[in-house]
């Protein structure tokens, strides 16, 4: 695993997220649900815990946007980059933008699974850079994996918990 | 003569890509002209970090690799 530089992170624990538009690609329940999961992949080994807010700014702000969507950082069309997070940090810190030009699902492998995807870049939101274990969550590269057993796997747990320690419960 | 498999697009492509996530520089000036270039260079630290045969040169692995659908966060940095 790797952590950005001067291994930045939350200075908090409970942290906010907010859900700012949705994909036509899925059901609103279905997103809501993807993310939610997605956190607490990192919530279940960590004491972060993530409240969801409905207005105002969140630590993370979620949204789909598509080509150039406000942040300098244009998405590239239909696949090659399939989305992105900032490091902890405030304003734009700690967001994650999903590319819209991209087919996302709930878990289907025809197209790319939200869950899977979303959980990668809250680890990047967090404070964790990309893995070169193509076994880790932080690998750069999608691949796809059963969202239903998903388990975080060690060199993932080992990153975040350098950051965060383990969860106390 | 070996077929080349790379197309000029090709290494425009992967130019753009190790721009974007290996932090690779504008080439400028005949410093480029001696020694590895900046391009090779960046294409070992690509082949190395994702555990493919080092060659420093654009080749079908590595152009695979880099079109596999991924992640925006440039690899090992802050995006700032």
């Amino acid at each position: 695993f790797s952590t950005f530089g001067n291994s930045l992170k939350w200075e908090k624990n409970s942290l906010t997220y907010r859900i700012e538009n949705y994909t036509p690609d899925m059901s609103v329940a279905e997103v809501d649900d993807s993310i939610n999961r997605a956190l607490q992949v990192w919530a279940k080994v960590t004491p972060l815990r993530f409240t969801r807010i409905y207005s105002g700014t969140a630590d993370i702000m979620v949204s789909f946007g598509r080509q150039s969507h406000g942040d300098y950082y244009p998405f590239d069309g239909p696949s090659g980059t399939l989305a992105h997070a900032f490091a902890p940090g405030s304003g734009i810190g700690g967001d994650a933008h999903f590319d819209e030009d991209e087919m996302f699902t709930f878990s289907s492998n025809r197209g790319y699974v939200l869950f899977l995807v979303a959980a990668h870049e809250f680890g990047h939101s967090l404070g964790l850079s990309h893995s070169d274990d193509p076994g880790a969550l932080m690998y750069p590269v999608y691949s796809y994996r059963d969202p239903s057993t998903f388990v975080l796997p060690r060199d993932d747990v080992n990153g975040i918990q350098s950051l965060y320690g383990s969860n106390p419960s | 003569v070996p077929v080349s498999e790379v197309t000029v697009q090709d290494e425009s492509f992967a130019e753009n890509y190790l721009k974007n996530f290996f932090n690779m520089t504008e080439q400028k000036g005949p410093s480029t002209r001696r020694g590895i270039s900046p391009l090779s260079k960046k294409l070992s630290e690509m082949q190395r970090f994702f555990g493919l045969h080092i060659t420093g040169a654009l080749d079908g692995e590595t152009l695979e690799m880099m079109k596999k659908p991924r992640c925006g966060v440039p690899d090992g940095k802050i995006a700032r």
